[in-house]
C-alpha cells in the first residue's frame, strides 16, 4: 500500500551535504556539565529553548483536556509527588528543567516520559 | 523511527538514524503535517556531557528530555532506540511504578546510564538486555570494533530477540524500524523493505555518511513524522545530526 509513487521514491543520491526542501537546518549543540549539581545542569539550555518547550507542553495538554480536563489534573497534582522516587540524579535534573522553563513540574515528567506513554 | 548500523569494507562501522515521532497526537490541516512532530523540530539539540571539562558522551535530543534516544559515547559505543508498539506497553508499566511497583527503569535513563556508565560494547549489550524497564523498546547498538553491531528487541521484562551483524554470512548492516525483524512489517507502514533496497543498492563498498544520509532520505524512509536524521562514526568520531522536513507528497508515517 506504501509502495506507491509519488510516496515511495527511487533511492536518492546527492542529498549529502544536507541542502534543499527537505534539509530544515543544523541542530545546535549545547554543554551539559555533568560537574554541576544535576539541578543547574540544563538551566543554559532550557532556558533558550524555554518558548517551543511551553509550546509542545501546552499543545499536550489542549489534547489531554479534549480527552478529559481530568487527565491534567491528575499530571499535575499526582506526578509530582513521586518525584522523590526517580534515581539520582534524574529527580533533581527534571526539577531544575522544570524550573528553568517555568513549566509545572508534572507536566515536564510526563513529557519524560512521553515514550512509555506512547508505545501502545 | 529507522535506525541502521552498518560496516564498511574496511570495517568501520556507521550508526544512522531517522527519528519519527508524533504521530495521531494532531493534524495540521493547514500545513500537511502532524503537530507534534513540527513542535519538536526547534527543540531538537545536541549535546556534549562533559565531566572535568572532558565529553564523556554525546547525544541528540529534545531540550526539556533529560534521557538518551540517540548516542555515542566517543571511542567505545554507539546507541539509538526505537519505538517498539506493544499492547504490553509502557502505559501499563507507568500504572504499576505509580502504584509502588518500582523494579522497571525509564528507558530514557536507562539509555542514559549506559551512555555514562558502560566501558564496552558487550558491557552495553549485557545491560541493555537485561535491565527490567517500562515499556517495550528496540536498541539498535554499535560498538568500535568490526562486527559488533546488533538490534536489540525488548518486552518490559527481558530481551526476547539479539540479531548481531554477521559479515561472513553476508550481513553487513542491521536495519530497524518499529517492527519485530523476524516479522512483516505492518503493509501500510513498510519502511523496511524501501530502506533495504536503498543500502542493498549503495552496497558495503559504497557506504559513507554521505549515502547513508541518501537511505534516510527516501521516501517513506523520511515521512511526516521525521524531526532529525543523526549519524554517528566511532572510527572517525564523528556526530552529525540535521532537522528534516518532508514536502508534499509525503507519507505521514
Amino acid at each position: 500500500a506504501q509502495d506507491v509513487p509519488p510516496y515511495t521514491e527511487t533511492c536518492r543520491s546527492g542529498t549529502y551535504p544536507p541542502s534543499g526542501p527537505t534539509f530544515k537546518g543544523n541542530v545546535q549543540w549545547y554543554t551539559v556539565n555533568l560537574d554541576q549539581p544535576p539541578y543547574e545542569r540544563w538551566q543554559k539550555l532550557i532556558s533558550d529553548k524555554k518558548a517551543p518547550l511551553k509550546e509542545l507542553v501546552q499543545h499536550i495538554k489542549d489534547l489531554a483536556k479534549s480527552i478529559s480536563p481530568k487527565l491534567i489534573d491528575i499530571v499535575d497534582n499526582t506526578l509530582p509527588l513521586l518525584i522523590g522516587n526517580l534515581p539520582y540524579p534524574f529527580g533533581e535534573e527534571i526539577k531544575g528543567v522544570a524550573d528553568a522553563a517555568g513549566v509545572p513540574l508534572g507536566e515536564i515528567m510526563l513529557f519524560n516520559i512521553f515514550y512509555e506513554v506512547f508505545s501502545v | 523511527c529507522t535506525s541502521v548500523v552498518a560496516q564498511d569494507t574496511s570495517g568501520k562501522l556507521i550508526h544512522a538514524r531517522n527519528l519519527d515521532f508524533g504521530l495521531f497526537l494532531g493534524w495540521d490541516v493547514k500545513n500537511n503535517s502532524w503537530l507534534v512532530a513540527e513542535l519538536l523540530k526547534p527543540m531538537v539539540v545536541n549535546v556534549n556531557f562533559q565531566r572535568n571539562n572532558k565529553t564523556v558522551f554525546l547525544s541528540t535530543s529534545f531540550a526539556g528530555y533529560i534521557g538518551i534516544l540517540t548516542g555515542m559515547k566517543p571511542g567505545i559505543l554507539t546507541l539509538t532506540m526505537n519505538e517498539r508498539f506493544n499492547l504490553d506497553g509502557g502505559y501499563l508499566g507507568i500504572l504499576e511504578w505509580i502504584l509502588g511497583k518500582r523494579q522497571g527503569v525509564w528507558m530514557g535513563f536507562l539509555t542514559r546510564s549506559v551512555l555514562e556508565n558502560a566501558t564496552s560494547y558487550e558491557d552495553a549489550k549485557e545491560v541493555l538486555s537485561k535491565t527490567e524497564m517500562l515499556a517495550p523498546a528496540y536498541f539498535i547498538l554499535g560498538g568500535n570494533k568490526p562486527g559488533q553491531a546488533c538490534v536489540i528487541t525488548r518486552s518490559r521484562k527481558l530481551s526476547i530477540n539479539f540479531w548481531e551483524l554477521d559479515t561472513q554470512k553476508g550481513e553487513w548492516y542491521v536495519l530497524e524500524t518499529n517492527y519485530d525483524h523476524w516479522k512483516p512489517p505492518l503493509f501500510v507502514d513498510n519502511r523496511r523493505d524501501p530502506a533495504m533496497k536503498c543500502m542493498n543498492q549503495t552496497g558495503q563498498k559504497g557506504i559513507s555518511f554521505t549515502t547513508i544520509y541518501d537511505v534516510l532520505s527516501t521516501k517513506p524512509v523520511l515521512n511526516k513524522l521525521t524531526t532529525y536524521t543523526a549519524m554517528m562514526s566511532i572510527s572517525e568520531n564523528k556526530f552529525e545530526a540535521y532537522l528534516r522536513d518532508c514536502p508534499d507528497p509525503c507519507m505521514p508515517w
